[in-house]
């Protein structure tokens, strides 16, 4: 990664598996 | 070049395979510790436990769908230990940490066993 622009996204990653459907 | 680094998406993960648990889906093993019983996935217990990664990769145990532990582990421990190894938050109640420890020592969780030890040493007064 030496040399590649690291942006941090702070956000949500993937969907959120409900509790119960 | 640019690459995005989504700061959460370990924690998203964990709290997927977490709601998974609860729901009992694609849980692929029962833990049995005395009588109780504890379903979870064989992936995130050999990823956090060195005594479930040695069954696990036993190729004469990996298939198995249920596992008996040390009938002196305390269940009460265990579920303490599992709850960790799907949120990464570990519950040290004065009155269960030598059996929190004790059976992260059984499960071979190091760092978990630092942790405890740590713990006992700040809380004893001499």
């Amino acid at each position: 990664y030496e040399g590649v622009n690291t942006i941090k996204e702070r956000g949500r990653s993937i969907h959120e598996i409900p509790r119960q459907d | 070049d640019s690459c995005i680094q989504f700061t959460r998406h370990a924690s998203d993960v964990l709290l997927n395979l977490n709601r998974l648990r609860s729901r009992d889906i694609l849980t692929d093993v029962t833990i049995l510790v005395n009588r109780q019983q504890f379903r979870a996935h064989k992936t995130v217990l050999m990823a956090c436990s060195g005594l479930f990664y040695s069954i696990f990769t036993d190729s004469h145990k990996c298939n198995l769908n249920a596992i008996s532990l040390d009938p002196k582990v305390d269940p009460e421990g265990f579920a303490i230990l599992l709850e960790f190894m799907y949120t990464s938050r570990l519950t040290l109640k004065e009155s269960l940490i030598m059996s929190i420890m004790n059976t992260a020592i059984y499960l071979q969780m190091d760092h978990v066993v630092d942790t405890c030890h740590r713990f006992i040493k700040s809380s004893d007064p001499s």
